[in-house]
């Protein structure tokens, strides 16, 4: 399951 | 971070300071779609708005910050300083054939419906069709100049390089963001056609020119 919170990703 | 999402960003960083570069120093953005550098400027606007309220490494924002000023530098060299070599009338794609089904799309379709997250998914769908006025271009064109080609190959080579990353880490973490990867994955086919042309054509020394 992914971490929608926050976006790590450019 | 691992080493094919970094590899995928300095490949992305390459493309946009190779298009800059190649504008500044032929004093020219002709075969340059001004619609997609447009785009591309809405969707780091859109998605880096998190600048302001999260935080995750000097790495991440310095990036963010660096990909949004070259974004808006080559749109203000297309439509400002280098305006008249702008070949306006090949770059006749309706952007907002784009643009409004796609701010619907975020609306339907995302993680969370705060207007932060909306505007995040609208640029992660924005992003996978941005090039599309590019690639139209030269398709009524016919060919690219190498080094636009080299600028398509790097932006391609980059979304390529982020779906490894996915895998790698949803084997590794556990870690996917479906919306992230359904749109990546959109993008990366969109380049498909050119990769195949890039490969065949440009890297054996010929101008990048479609069959007739």
């Amino acid at each position: 399951s992914g971490d929608y919170e926050v976006h790590d990703e450019l | 971070m691992n080493v094919f999402r970094l590899v995928g960003d300095l490949s992305h960083l390459l493309a946009i300071i190779m298009l800059l570069k190649k504008i500044w120093s032929s004093r020219s953005c002709a075969g340059i779609s001004g619609k997609s550098q447009l785009l591309f400027a809405l969707v780091f606007t859109t998605r880096y708005l998190d600048l302001f309220t999260s935080f995750i490494s000097v790495y991440n924002t310095s990036m963010k910050v660096i990909y949004i000023l070259c974004a808006y530098a080559t749109v203000y060299l297309i439509y400002v300083k280098f305006k008249a070599t702008y070949d306006h009338n090949h770059d006749t794609f309706r952007a907002e054939f784009l643009v409004v089904p796609v701010g619907g799309l975020a609306f339907l379709v995302n993680h969370d419906f705060t207007p932060l997250e909306i505007l995040w998914t609208f640029s992660i769908y924005l992003e996978s069709v941005a090039i599309m006025p590019q690639l139209f271009m030269i398709s009524k064109t016919g060919e690219a100049e190498s080094i636009t080609s080299h600028y398509l190959f790097c932006l391609g080579g980059y979304r390529a390089l982020y779906i490894i990353n996915w895998l790698y880490r949803f084997y590794s973490e556990g870690f996917f963001d479906l919306i992230a990867i359904v749109a990546g994955c959109v993008q990366t086919i969109l380049y498909c056609d050119f990769f195949y042309l890039y490969i065949t054509k440009v890297i054996y020394g010929q101008k990048l020119s479609l069959p007739a």
